[in-house]
């Protein structure tokens, strides 16, 4: 998750949406009172290698979580990491947890940026990446769709039947809708990684 | 593959029940 006061958006990150990409594409133009969430150990530690590091996330697990960024310390980063997930205010926080964060005003004035895939190809695209082989790849692939559920996208974008996000990047037009939003909000044209 | 012809009629028929809203909101295909 990335809100950025510099320039005007909120970007929810939703998951298997090529989110990742779009997230370190914006970071690089983010200013020092932004708020850029960890990403996770390999990302944010090429992140930091590009001296972009999380900030503004979190009062309490901050420092520690930077500390352990600038040793290149995994082992010190996943605790924080998972600390930060059970707290709301992480990667993937939902809509409540930054409101919180940013305050009612931010939030109402800020260009809620989402992207988004078809949950099938989400699914699938999930399944593929954390199957280990341990259990046929059906029956692992039931656990995803049926228990998993990580293709859920709407709980990111939809709220009381309203949808609070003004752009979409749809997975499908990667490239052309990153460009469109890149001049929506004013931005440099920034590549993808 | 496409998605679809990977997932069984009873898979594709859960996600959609889950993700009701945003095929709706993006036009997809079920």
């Amino acid at each position: 998750m990335i809100a950025s006061r510099k320039h005007g958006f909120i970007f929810i990150k939703t998951m298997k949406t090529a989110g990742t990409s779009i997230e370190l594409a914006l970071s690089t133009v983010c200013g020092p009172d932004d708020i850029l969430t960890p990403i996770g150990v390999e990302h944010d530690r090429l992140r930091a290698d590009a001296g972009i590091e999380p900030r503004n996330f979190s009062d309490t697990l901050e420092a520690r979580y930077l500390k352990a960024l600038r040793k290149r310390n995994n082992k010190l980063m996943r605790p924080v990491l998972r600390e930060l997930e059970a707290s709301g205010l992480w990667a993937h926080a939902l809509p409540d947890a930054i409101k919180a964060r940013v305050g009612r005003k931010f939030w109402k004035s800020a260009v809620k940026v989402a992207s988004e895939r078809h949950p099938y190809e989400k699914a699938l695209s999930r399944a593929y990446h954390s199957y280990r082989k341990t259990t046929p790849f059906a029956e692992h692939l039931d656990r995803v769709v049926f228990e998993e559920r990580f293709y859920i996208g709407h709980r990111y974008y939809i709220q009381g039947g309203k949808v609070i996000a003004g752009f979409f990047v749809r997975h499908n037009l990667l490239n052309e809708d990153f460009a469109r939003l890149c001049n929506r909000l004013a931005l440099p044209s920034l590549k993808l990684p | 593959t496409p998605a679809r012809d990977v997932l069984s009629p009873s898979q594709r028929d859960f996600i959609y029940e889950q993700c009701a809203p945003e095929f709706e909101l993006f036009g997809w295909e079920r």
